[in-house]
């Protein structure tokens, strides 16, 4: 629908329900998504930081969507 | 909340390179 893939949607949807102020970790997204593994978790979020729907909060672990609030 | 000023200023800075990335590509979509 998007133009993304169903890894790259489930990461962003999960990162844009999120409404803490440092968004979301990478370790919370895995505890969320068990089945999918850390090393394509991380292209996702690389791929949607490239992309500009989600960027970098506190550190390079923690991401906020561009289309919340 | 529990944020430092330079914390929210990178945080703040950080989405709108984002929010410039995204228009960037939206754009060359077209």
């Amino acid at each position: 629908v998007n133009g993304l893939t169903a890894h790259q949607s489930q990461v962003l949807n999960l990162i844009k329900s999120c409404h803490v102020p440092e968004g979301m970790s990478l370790q919370d997204l895995k505890l969320q998504l068990h089945s999918m593994s850390m090393s394509t978790i991380k292209q996702a979020v690389d791929f949607l930081s490239s992309e500009g729907h989600i960027y970098s909060t506190v550190d390079d672990d923690h991401y906020k969507s561009t289309d919340a609030e | 909340s529990g944020l430092t000023e330079e914390q929210k200023r990178r945080i703040e800075e950080n989405r709108q390179l984002a929010l410039a990335r995204r228009a960037e590509r939206l754009a060359a979509q077209r």
